[in-house]
């Protein structure tokens, strides 16, 4: 038996549409320590990687690991379906071919079912390496939205540069070039303003607009995003969901032909 | 000119 509940549809309206863009469907990985998913989008260019732990859980029961493959666009309409200040719950028996999800009114006068049917995906598990990274930069989450949406105007690329002074944002195309440079804030009233840079060495990468602009999606469940990066190796953003885990973006750099 | 690496360039199926 699985049962998972959350106190607001909105956490997992955000969580779907931090992720439908890149996934058609995805496995949800269910174990005692919460809930999982991993999977590279259709051009295996990205990776997302969504951890939910079983005690940001309003209620948590997984009596044995279960692996549910969900095609994402069924489960949004069912979301659709949800208020953002319901209560949802997910129920699945062990070995189901069917995962019920219910909403209920604050006030329980309002209680709805679905039930919708699971797939089989061939899921294959990437091994993620541990790593070093040269730069590590937290900025305000909207401010990267903002970035990425105004740089993708120019160019297919940006590229990232991250020194200690600040990191560099820069769009070359048609129309010309575009440089946005964010210093590293002094001292900030609110933690969610701030920059802050951590660098080892300083790195320059270059990455599709696209893809970052996907991965922008998640913007609604966090203030702050984490940019990790490092010469040669795919950039982590990550978005942390208050009290309840974290969406990891995982994209490869384009690289000199 | 950049071309777009995979990320199977870099994570290994498990």
């Amino acid at each position: 038996m699985f049962e998972a509940r959350l106190g607001q549809a909105t956490i997992l309206k955000k969580i779907l549409d931090a992720i439908k863009d890149l996934l058609n469907e995805a496995t949800f990985d269910c174990s005692d320590s919460g809930i999982q998913l991993q999977a590279m989008d259709n051009s295996h260019v990205s990776l997302v990687s969504l951890t939910l732990r079983s005690d940001g859980f309003d209620k948590f029961r997984c009596d044995r690991n279960l692996s549910m493959g969900m095609n994402l666009g069924s489960m949004a309409k069912i979301l659709k379906c949800a208020n953002n200040e319901d209560n949802v719950t997910m129920k699945a028996q062990d070995n189901a071919d069917t995962v019920t999800i219910m909403f209920e009114s604050a006030n329980q006068e309002k209680v709805s079912d679905y039930e919708m049917k699971l797939m089989n995906l061939d899921q294959e598990h990437l091994g993620i390496p541990e790593t070093d990274f040269s730069c590590v930069v937290r900025m305000p989450a909207m401010e990267f939205a903002r970035i990425c949406r105004d740089l993708a105007q120019f160019s297919e690329s940006v590229v990232i540069c991250c020194t200690k002074e600040g990191v560099k944002f820069s769009a070359s195309g048609d129309v010309g070039t575009a440089n946005i440079k964010l210093a590293q804030t002094g001292s900030v009233d609110k933690e969610e303003e701030a920059v802050i840079i951590e660098m080892q060495e300083p790195v320059t990468l270059t990455f599709a607009c696209r893809y970052l602009n996907a991965f922008t999606k998640a913007t609604p469940l966090s203030t702050q995003v984490q940019l990790s990066m490092c010469a040669d190796v795919p950039l982590v953003v990550e978005y942390a969901i208050k009290d309840l885990g974290h969406i990891r973006y995982y994209l490869a750099p384009k690289i000199e032909d | 000119k950049t071309k777009q690496a995979g990320i199977l360039n870099f994570f290994s199926k498990k």
